[in-house]
């Protein structure tokens, strides 16, 4: 379960408050994912007693709205990697940026398939650069479910698609697919990157101009232990 | 078949306060938190293995504020998360004093005598604030996390409730035990805070903290 509190002394009109959450929460705690379970008890809350004084927020059209709105939003974001990066028995932090997507739902309903797939995270743990998982879950992503009317929305095109490992530590990114057509991967410097507990895979579809951050870790042997001894 | 119960590897749970070395760097040493907040740390034993970790925390203004939740849009939705979602929709988002978290039980799918367990915790947190009731029912925000299906032990969690009340404060250690308190299989409190400005009054410094918790069933899609 994800339970999470903010408070602040700013001065905000309380019928603005849920805006300012739910959109701060698409972008952060909506964003990540561990094992891909959805609990019962989710739950943010964010409180605002005024009491550092200055003028209320009371519009959405305001300066001030908009500096409160990317405040809320980065510290959200801070708060929701932690708990990526205490994932039970997580040991590595993954940042999934899908871009060129035509649609934003497509981006994040690719970077979310990727980010929950249990290859591409048990591949993660292993250190194997194992783009073919990746590419795997980019394709199924926005598929219709069996017996539901075919739906298939055309947002992923194999020969446009590109990935990319990008280290953590700033070093030069490592092409692993380049439209559609995989590169003769370095194992040694792929070894290298997956050494690190920060990684961002990149991938671009390469079909439109919007974009997605999913935020993940790898699943270790760990995770079954916790889980295999978590007791009703 | 062949396999027995002894061939079961048993997770054990990081000894008291002991934090992974990997995980220390996340943990602040100091912050600057809102002014009007006091937070707590309190011990239930919530859990009956649970012997001295803070299980239950309390997050107080001084003042009635404004306030806003998200919650999970799972269809079983726990009983705590049903009771704040109508506190914050009697009340117009605003009015409210505090929130009150246990650890250890989630109260989910704990049926009608888990809302009156929600409500109870909202009702005695409420109560602290001596307060006479306003009409618009309860203003405290009430959260659990733990194991799903039982009932939470309600009469242990109520009779802490006043302690919890005396153990707020203001400082460092009083927020990252608030953040412990909320931890369950968590390795490591999650804490931060920050100082921000606002376009309009420049010269006003304006305070954020935040703690938040979780390790598995984690895939949040919260409305």
């Amino acid at each position: 379960t994800l339970l999470g509190m903010i408070a602040t002394d700013a001065p905000i009109a309380p019928s603005l408050l849920p805006s300012l959450l739910t959109s701060a929460v698409n972008k952060s705690f909506n964003s990540i994912t561990i094992d891909g379970d959805t609990s019962t008890n989710d739950t943010v809350a964010v409180l605002a007693n005024g009491a550092a004084g200055g003028q209320e927020i009371t519009s959405e059209s305001s300066e001030d709205y908009t500096a409160f709105q990317k405040t809320l939003t980065e510290f959200a974001t801070d708060l929701a990697k932690l708990v990526v990066r205490d994932g039970e028995g997580a040991t590595k932090f993954v940042t999934i940026h899908v871009t060129g997507s035509p649609t934003e739902f497509g981006a994040r309903k690719i970077a979310s398939t990727i980010a929950r797939s249990p290859l591409v995270k048990t591949a993660l743990y292993g250190r194997d650069a194992n783009w073919g998982r990746i590419a795997c879950a980019t394709g199924y992503a926005l598929l219709s479910e069996p017996g539901q009317p075919i739906n298939e929305v055309e947002e992923v095109t194999p020969a446009n698609i590109s990935v990319s490992f990008i280290p953590g530590d700033g070093s030069p990114e490592l092409k692993l697919l380049v439209n559609g057509e995989p590169e003769s991967v370095d194992e040694a410097r792929a070894s290298e990157i997956l050494e690190h507990e920060d990684l961002e895979i990149h991938v671009n579809l390469g079909s439109g101009k919007e974009e997605a951050t999913y935020w993940t870790c790898d699943y270790s042997h760990e995770y079954i232990t916790i889980n295999g001894d978590y007791r009703t | 078949p062949a396999m027995s119960q002894t061939s079961i590897r048993h997770y054990s749970a990081p000894v008291e306060g002991a934090i992974p070395v990997a995980k220390q760097k996340y943990v602040p040493t100091s912050g600057t938190y809102p002014k009007g907040f006091l937070v707590s740390g309190t011990h239930v034993g919530v859990k009956a293995t649970n012997k001295s970790n803070p299980d239950l925390a309390f997050l107080a203004s001084e003042t009635p504020c404004a306030a806003a939740a998200v919650f999970t849009k799972n269809k079983f939705q726990a009983a705590p998360v049903t009771v704040s979602r109508d506190i914050l929709k009697r009340r117009n988002n605003k009015g409210i004093r505090s929130v009150i978290v246990n650890s250890g039980c989630a109260n989910a799918v704990t049926g009608k005598g888990g809302m009156e367990d929600a409500e109870k915790m909202s009702f005695e947190a409420d109560k602290c604030f001596g307060e006479s009731s306003d009409g618009q029912g309860g203003s405290s925000i009430v959260m659990s996390t733990g194991v799903i299906g039982q009932r939470l032990p309600i009469q242990k969690i109520l009779l802490k409730i006043p302690t919890a009340y005396d153990n707020l404060g203001s400082s460092h250690e009083h927020w990252l035990t608030a953040a412990r308190a909320i931890c369950t299989t968590d390795t490591f409190p999650k804490l931060i805070s920050r100082t921000f400005s606002l376009p309009s009054s420049p010269s006003v410094e304006y305070r954020m903290a935040g703690m938040t918790k979780g390790a598995g069933m984690i895939h949040p899609n919260m409305a």
